[in-house]
Formats: structure tokens, C-alpha cells, sequence
């Protein structure tokens, strides 16, 4: 009888390159350990490829059309309606709703205030090393800081002796260890920033991937059939110093082959050292026994293009870019509850080869859409159902334009749910 | 039914053509705007024209398509929309 928490991990431009989705080369035991214990949906789209208009969209349950917010400028309560947020429903019914690192964009589409109060009920946390994250801190073979795209740290060297996702990664289980003899249930949202640009990690990651194991892209030319307006020209990368030193023409490049691997290895790279940072989360979370009654989503805002196509960066409607994944855990109810001591997220380290294979949890190939999110992690913790929305909707607070997902969870959901019994 | 799921997503342009701010255009230089149906067996796009004063979509005036079928192009990089305009869709690239 007792609400369930909810643990809703977001990461930032993870596009499916794991290994409980089919990946060979990633290692993320963690992450596919999660799987292990979930449904995994395989084909989860965002409604647009860029962090923002992805993010209030999922965030409010509504479309960008609705939100109206297609860059970065805008504040959806200001400019195109109230829309209550996922955090601001759980808040508003008993739970005890944080914020670590990037669950909304920074900046004006959150109001400057990451949506609070309406979203959270303590002041959301941002990790104090965030702002080296584009300065000079990645050493060249000059030997001179630069503010590269790839950018493998010693850690040793970093400002404060640390990165952004660490410190979300303790702040995280700080919270846990406090909200464990709380007499609220807690909605806590985690917001990782690697694998996003600059993939700047822990520079022991990168002997996971040696170069001479790298591959282009399957596809690295721009199709002769795809239209311009189509092509997205990946003018980010091109400001970091290691990328405008190789002078590529614009728009269409091509980025040299080499540093094409480059590239992909430092993206995988980044992969496996935000997997551990997930393993350490998950690890915590079992060992405080909460596990057995705390919801976790997890997803990211949008994908990743490496090279497909002959582009990088998000900023498009290929699959490669919208494609993202999801995954819930239910305890009790993707998976059974685990024997007396028995933990279900050990910790597992990614340069263990030993830790590679892993059960698949449950599965489905349906189409999804990342706008579902809210309604489905509502219903997920029995929390009110939201209504379809009407169109149009600007005037309504509360509404769904996504799906609820619940059906995907098992048939014994349909007695309980009235809504999905039609 | 599977077939029948469909998920949307969007992506905005300022121009026809690549330019420097074509990978995250402000609101008041959006013109063009991407829609894209997808379903386990296709994705197809249309880049219509787009008013960001009224937020209006103009779905008659298209300045591009897209079609990849999943079964015979995975990753989408045949795209035969103009064919299927006439209607002579490649038998290669058949669903």
C-alpha cells in the first residue's frame, strides 16, 4: 500500500549505443544490468532532436508544437500555457520531488530555475565543476590546455579534481540516504551530461576502445538523395579547437577518417564512464533496500548522429538521432523481488570483461514516443491518470498528448486501470 | 495492431540550404519546418513551409520529402520519396 519512489535517470545525447540494445563494442554492464530488470522499449523516439524543445516536451507531456518552444528561448508557462510539469504531479500528490545536474534544460526554457518552485520541492542541485566543461582543460599533445571535442582527462588535472556527473552521482546518494527514513515517498530526477559534447572523461576509458577496433559509420556518406534542408551541418563540433584545427569545408565536411574514429571512440568512451556512474547510483540504491519500492525510468532527451550519413550531432529527424532509450523497472513487477540479501544493481566495473553478459529483461518492439513518459510514470506509481488532451491545448494544465504505456507492463494492469480496460 | 503505432517528431530550418545556424534556428528564423511519421515499417517527412509568428505549419507547401522504408533501407539512406510522388518506387527498395 505504501507509494512507490521513483529514481528517473535522464542522459544527455545517449543515443542506443549499449549493450542491452544490441551494441557489441559498447561495454555498459551497468545500464544492461538495469535492462536485465525492466521492460526495455526498442523503439522509443523523441519528438525533436535537441536537448530543450526534447526535454520540456517529455517533461510536460506535451508535443513542441504545444509548448511551442523549438530552440532554446522560451518559457512554455510564460509563453504558450500553465502545463503542469511529471515532477510538478508527483509534488503535488505527496512527493518529496528533486533535482540533480540536467532534468531541464538551463537557461531561459526553464525559466532560469530549472521550473521551480512548481517542480521541486528542495532547490535543484547543479554540480559545481559544470562550468570548466567548455573552458581549457583538455591537455593537447602540445602539451598546452585546450577546449577540444575530445578531451580525456587525468583527473589528477581537472579543476576541483573532479567532473560534473561524479559530483551528481554523490549528490544523488546523499539524497537517497537522507529520503530513506523519510516518511514521504521521493521523486528524484538524475541528469547526467556525458555522453554530450565535450566528451570530456576519466582518460583510463578510452584503453576500452582501442582505435585499431573503431569503425566509420556504416553509412559515412551524405546520401545523394537526401534533400538539403534535410542535412543537419554539425556547427557545435566544428567551434572546438581540435576540430577547427583540421579546417574542414562547410557544410558538408568530410571530417578526416581518422579522426571520424577518433570521434566514435571518445563517444563510446564516454558511454562506459557514464554507465558507471549509473552502476554506482543503482549500487546505492540497493544497498539503502530501496530497491524493492522505487520506480526507474530511464532515458535520454534525443540520440546521437557519428558520422551516419556524413553528420554528427543531433539536429535532425533521422532514426540516429531521435531514437532513444527507455526503459522502466517496476519492482514486483518487470522482475520478481529478489531472494532475502540478494542485491538486483551490484556495482559492475566495464573493465571487468568478466561482467559483459547479461540476461535480457522484458522486451517490446513497439513504436513509442518519449512524450508518454509522464502519463505512463504516473500511472506506473498510481498516481492520478492524466486525461487525453483536447486539441488544442494551451489552456489546459493537466493532460497527456502521449500514450500511457501501462499495457505494455502485463495484462493484470488492465483490471486495475480502468482507463486501459476499454 | 504494431503497424499501427506511430511515433512524431520535428525539426526546424531557416533555410532550404545549409547555413550556419541551420542546426538550432531562434524561433523568429524558423521557415521551414520537418515532420516525420514513423512506423515499425517506414519513416516518412515532408519540410513545410513554417510561420513562427503564428506557429502555422503550411502543409501545401512542401520543400522536400523523405521516405525510407525500414525493411529495405535501415539506415535510411535511399530516400525515395520523389519516386513515390510518381509513383515508380525502385523494386530494390520494395518494403
Amino acid at each position: 500500500t505504501d507509494a512507490l519512489n521513483v529514481l528517473l535517470i535522464i542522459v544527455d545525447d545517449l543515443r542506443p549505443s549499449l549493450g542491452c540494445y544490441g551494441d557489441k563494442l559498447v561495454k555498459s554492464p551497468n545500464i544492461d544490468q538495469l535492462a536485465s530488470h525492466s521492460l526495455l522499449f526498442q523503439n522509443a523516439f523523441a519528438q525533436q532532436a535537441v536537448c530543450a524543445p526534447s526535454r520540456v516536451s517529455f517533461l510536460t507531456g506535451r508535443r513542441p508544437d504545444t509548448t511551442r518552444l523549438y530552440d532554446f528561448g522560451s518559457y512554455w508557462r510564460v509563453h504558450a500555457g500553465n502545463f503542469s510539469t511529471l515532477p510538478q504531479h508527483f509534488k503535488e500528490n505527496g512527493y518529496v520531488t528533486m533535482s540533480v545536474g540536467k532534468v531541464f534544460h538551463p537557461g531561459i526554457s526553464s525559466n532560469h530555475s530549472d521550473d521551480s518552485p512548481y517542480s521541486w520541492s528542495l532547490p535543484p542541485y547543479h554540480p559545481s565543476s559544470e562550468k570548466y566543461e567548455n573552458t581549457k582543460t583538455c591537455r593537447g599533445q602540445d602539451g598546452e590546455l585546450h577546449a577540444n571535442l575530445i578531451c580525456p582527462v587525468d583527473m589528477a588535472d581537472v579543476p576541483e579534481g573532479t567532473l560534473p556527473d561524479k559530483q551528481s552521482t554523490e549528490e544523488a546518494i546523499c539524497l537517497l540516504e537522507k529520503m530513506k527514513t523519510s516518511a514521504s515517498p521521493f521523486f528524484l530526477a538524475v541528469g547526467y551530461h556525458k555522453p554530450h559534447i565535450p566528451f570530456r572523461y576519466p582518460k583510463e576509458f578510452q584503453k576500452l576502445y582501442p582505435l585499431e577496433n573503431i569503425t566509420l559509420a556504416p553509412d559515412p556518406e551524405v546520401p545523394d538523395s537526401l534533400p538539403a534542408v534535410a542535412y543537419n551541418p554539425w556547427m557545435d563540433i566544428r567551434q572546438r579547437e581540435d576540430v577547427q584545427a583540421l579546417n574542414i569545408s562547410v557544410p558538408y565536411g568530410p571530417i578526416p577518417v581518422d579522426f571520424q574514429r577518433k570521434i566514435r571512440q571518445s563517444y563510446f568512451a564516454s558511454v562506459s564512464y557514464l554507465d558507471t556512474q549509473v552502476g554506482h547510483l543503482l549500487s546505492a540504491l540497493d544497498d539503502l533496500q530501496l530497491a524493492n519500492n522505487t520506480i526507474i525510468a530511464f532515458t535520454s532527451d534525443h540520440g546521437w548522429a557519428l558520422g551516419e550519413h556524413g553528420e554528427w550531432a543531433k539536429y535532425s529527424n533521422f532514426d540516429v538521432t531521435t531514437r532513444v532509450p527507455l526503459m522502466f523497472y517496476v519492482p514486483g513487477r518487470t522482475t520478481s523481488f529478489p531472494e532475502a540479501g540478494k542485491m538486483l544493481f551490484p556495482y559492475l566495473d566495464p573493465f571487468d570483461s568478466a561482467s559483459q553478459s547479461m540476461e535480457p529483461g522484458m522486451q517490446t518492439t513497439d513504436l513509442v514516443e518519449l512524450v508518454s513518459l509522464f502519463p505512463t510514470l504516473a500511472s506506473l506509481a498510481g498516481l492520478p491518470i492524466l486525461p487525453p488532451c483536447p486539441v488544442p491545448s494551451f489552456h489546459v494544465e493537466l493532460c497527456r498528448e502521449g500514450e500511457n504505456l501501462l499495457k505494455h507492463f502485463g495484462s493484470h494492469d488492465l483490471e486495475e486501470d480502468p482507463e486501459l480496460r476499454g | 495492431n504494431p503497424r499501427e503505432l506511430v511515433a512524431y517528431s520535428q525539426y526546424p530550418r531557416p533555410a532550404d540550404t545549409p547555413q550556419w545556424n541551420s542546426d538550432n534556428p531562434s524561433l523568429k528564423d524558423i521557415k521551414v519546418m520537418g515532420y516525420s511519421i514513423r512506423t515499425i515499417d517506414y519513416r516518412y517527412t515532408v519540410w513545410v513551409g513554417f510561420d513562427p509568428h503564428e506557429f502555422l505549419a503550411n502543409f501545401s507547401d512542401i520543400h522536400a520529402g523523405e521516405l525510407y522504408f525500414v525493411d529495405s533501407d535501415p539506415l535510411q539512406d535511399h530516400n525515395i520519396y520523389n519516386y513515390s510522388q510518381h509513383g515508380e518506387i525502385p523494386p530494390s527498395l520494395m518494403p
